[in-house]
C-alpha cells in the first residue's frame, strides 16, 4: 500500500473506500512516511485537479512560505474552495472518529483472546501437574498401595475414583541388559508416548491395547529405579476382551514352568492372579509347549501329513489303487 | 480585505486538514498493527 494511495483518498473523501482499505485482509502495514509538507503535496499530479485549484495550490504555498502576497480577485472561487475544504475537514473527521471506534473493538477483542489463551494454559498445566502426581505416586507404592490422594478439586476427582478401581501394577524380572519395555502379557499394545520421568534415570513408555478404542485399557512401562532389572507395569482398565493367546496358555498351563520371572501382582490383579502369572510368562510357556510337541509330534509335521492325506483322499485314482490294494490283500489272505 | 480573510480560513482550514491527515495515517499504522497481532 503506498502512501501517496492513502493521501489520494484523504482527498478524494470516499470514506467506504478508507474503510475498505483498513479492513482489508491481509494489508500490509501502511508505510511510517509521515505527512510533512505544503499543502501542495497533498495533490498528487496524477488526479485530475482544476487549474483554478492549482492556481490557489501556487498562492498557498506562497503564503506559507511568507514569499509574496498577492491580491485574491475571484472571491467567489475563493468560498467555494473554503467550502470545499471545510467538508473534507469534516469527512476527514468522521474517518477519524471511524477509524479510532474500530481500533478500540480490535483492541478489546484482542484482549479478550489473550485473556482466553492465558486461562487455557492454567487449565493445560494443572490437569499436566495432577497427571505427573497421580502416575509418580503410583510409582512410589510399588508394593500394592494404588490409593490416589483425592485431595485435588471437583474436576480432577471423578477420572482418579475411576483409575484407582481398575489400576494395577505388575512388576517383571527381565534382563538388566534388555533395553526394551516390553512386558509381554498376552495381549497386543500398540505403544504411543514415551517420556524420561524426574524420579527414574530410564525412560516410561505407554502403551494402549490393540484393541482401542473399544478396549480403553492403557499400560505405562518403566523400569524400576532401584533395580532396572525389574519393569515396572502399571496396567490402566480392564480388558472387554479375551487375550489372543488366552486358549493356547489355558491349554498348556498345566506343563508351564516359572524359570526364575519374579512376579508380583498387586491390588485387582491379585484376584486373577493364575490367569496372569500364565500370561506374564508366556515366553517360558511357548518354549515348553514347543518342546513338547517337538518330542511327540512337531506342528510342522503333522500338518504336513493332514495336508497330503486331504490331497490323497481326493484322488480317485489313489482311491481306487488303494481298494485294489486292499482288496488284493483281502483275497490273498483268504486264500 | 474580505479575500485576506477568507485566504487566512483557507489557510486555517488546511492546517487542519493537514492534521487530520496525519492522524489518520498514524492510526492506521497503529489498527494494522494490532491487527497483524491477531492474525
Amino acid at each position: 500500500m503506498d502512501s501517496s494511495y492513502f493521501l489520494d483518498k484523504s482527498l478524494d473523501l470516499n470514506l467506504n473506500s478508507f474503510s475498505h482499505m483498513i479492513n482489508e485482509d491481509h494489508a500490509p502495514p501502511p508505510p511510517k512516511r509521515e505527512f510533512v509538507g505544503d499543502f501542495a503535496l497533498v495533490n498528487d499530479e496524477k488526479a485530475p485537479v482544476k487549474e483554478e485549484k492549482r492556481e490557489l495550490v501556487r498562492y498557498l504555498a506562497q503564503v506559507n512560505d511568507g514569499k509574496a502576497q498577492e491580491p485574491v480577485k475571484e472571491e467567489a472561487g475563493l468560498a467555494g474552495e473554503l467550502d470545499r475544504m471545510s467538508s473534507e475537514n469534516k469527512k476527514l473527521t468522521e474517518m477519524l472518529a471511524q477509524l479510532c471506534e474500530n481500533y478500540s473493538t480490535l483492541q478489546t477483542h484482542l484482549m479478550d483472546l489473550a485473556s482466553k489463551s492465558s486461562k487455557k494454559e492454567a487449565i493445560n498445566s494443572r490437569k499436566r501437574k495432577a497427571e505427573s502426581d497421580y502416575y509418580s505416586q503410583n510409582l512410589i507404592g510399588i508394593d500394592g498401595n494404588t490409593e490416589c490422594s483425592s485431595s485435588d478439586e471437583e474436576p480432577c476427582k471423578r477420572p482418579k475414583e475411576n483409575i484407582k478401581t481398575k489400576a494395577s501394577r505388575v512388576c517383571v524380572r527381565t534382563d538388566a541388559s534388555d533395553k526394551s519395555l516390553t512386558v509381554k502379557d498376552g495381549y497386543q499394545w500398540r505403544k504411543y508416548g514415551q517420556k524420561v520421568t524426574r524420579d527414574n534415570p530410564s525412560p516410561r513408555a505407554y502403551f494402549k491395547c490393540s484393541f482401542a478404542p473399544s478396549c480403553l485399557v492403557k499400560k505405562k512401562v518403566q523400569r524400576s529405579a532401584d533395580d532396572p532389572s525389574i519393569l515396572v507395569a502399571i496396567y490402566e482398565g480392564e480388558h472387554n476382551h479375551m487375550s489372543p493367546s488366552q486358549a493356547e496358555i489355558s491349554l498348556g498351563s498345566s506343563q508351564c514352568v516359572n524359570h526364575g520371572s519374579s512376579i508380583h501382582i498387586s491390588s485387582s490383579m491379585r484376584s486373577s492372579a493364575p490367569t496372569v502369572t500364565l500370561d506374564l510368562i508366556q515366553p517360558v510357556l511357548c518354549r515348553a509347549k514347543s518342546s513338547i510337541q517337538e518330542v511327540e509330534s512337531p506342528p510342522l509335521q503333522q500338518f504336513l501329513v493332514q495336508q497330503m492325506a486331504s490331497s490323497l483322499t481326493r484322488d480317485p485314482n489313489f482311491t481306487a489303487a488303494l481298494a485294489a490294494a486292499i482288496s488284493g490283500r483281502i483275497i490273498d489272505s483268504t486264500n | 480585505e474580505e479575500s485576506g480573510a477568507l485566504v487566512e480560513e483557507m489557510n486555517r482550514v488546511s492546517a487542519e486538514n493537514k492534521k487530520l491527515t496525519e492522524m489518520l495515517t498514524v492510526m492506521c499504522e497503529n489498527y494494522n498493527a494490532l491487527r497483524s497481532q491477531l492474525t
